[in-house]
């Protein structure tokens, strides 16, 4: 564990618990992609396959169980809640999500790093985690107006893979047997996909204006 | 062979 994953983690935490007071504060999830917050619920389910059969620390156990049972929880408010489900943006939450896990299921057919039924399903979560945000991008650009919560969330979110990117920097030099291309390569376009929202959250923070994207 | 590389990150 170096310093760049600890705090990669903890800022993912944060943009969790960022969403969560958002969702129960307002009791609202206006401006809050559904289908985004399902891919991650997926993400995290096939990703942690082992989360029983193998043990690495307390800490991954218990950090692997917070981001799934949030995930769960989040979208269990966005789809059930009696309050809360009534402030989905159904009409703007458009983006097609089920290309999005076909594509990143036959990339993780193609390219993985063992051809193993966790790996395959490692590769896929990795893959997905990468192009997940798409639909949240999208809804903010349609929804205009970004309330301050829902802006920290995703720069936060953006935030902790960037902070990972430093980590593969940093254990690609100290560690001899560290080759993690699968995830690097798509931790680089993970953060990438956040370029114009990080300018514009900028922007909006250095002119202490209301965080607006472009249409 | 090398210790299977587990995927020690989240």
């Amino acid at each position: 564990m170096n310093i760049f994953r600890f705090a990669g983690d903890m800022t993912h935490l944060i943009s969790i618990l960022v969403l969560l007071l958002k969702i129960y504060a307002t009791k609202s999830c206006s401006g809050i992609s559904l289908k985004t917050q399902e891919l991650y619920a997926l993400v995290f389910l096939t990703r942690y396959l082992d989360l029983f059969t193998g043990f690495i620390s307390i800490y991954n156990t218990v950090m692997k169980l917070i981001f799934i049972a949030s995930s769960l929880a989040i979208v269990w408010c966005m789809r059930v809640h009696p309050i809360v489900r009534r402030s989905y943006d159904k009409d703007l939450d458009t983006f097609r999500h089920y290309f999005l896990v076909a594509a990143s299921f036959i990339l993780a057919l193609l390219l993985y790093e063992k051809f193993a039924f966790k790996e395959i399903f490692w590769a896929f979560s990795i893959y997905l985690e990468a192009i997940a945000i798409l639909p949240q991008l999208v809804l903010l650009q349609r929804s205009g107006n970004v309330d301050n919560l829902t802006g920290h969330y995703v720069f936060f979110l953006g935030a902790y893979r960037a902070l990972y990117i430093l980590n593969w920097i940093y254990r690609y030099f100290t560690d001899i047997h560290f080759s993690r291309w699968i995830a690097c390569v798509s931790g680089l376009v993970q953060t990438a996909l956040y370029a114009d929202f990080f300018y514009y959250y900028y922007i909006s923070w250095r002119n202490n204006a209301k965080l607006k994207l472009p249409a | 062979s090398p210790k299977q590389e587990r995927h020690d990150e989240l």
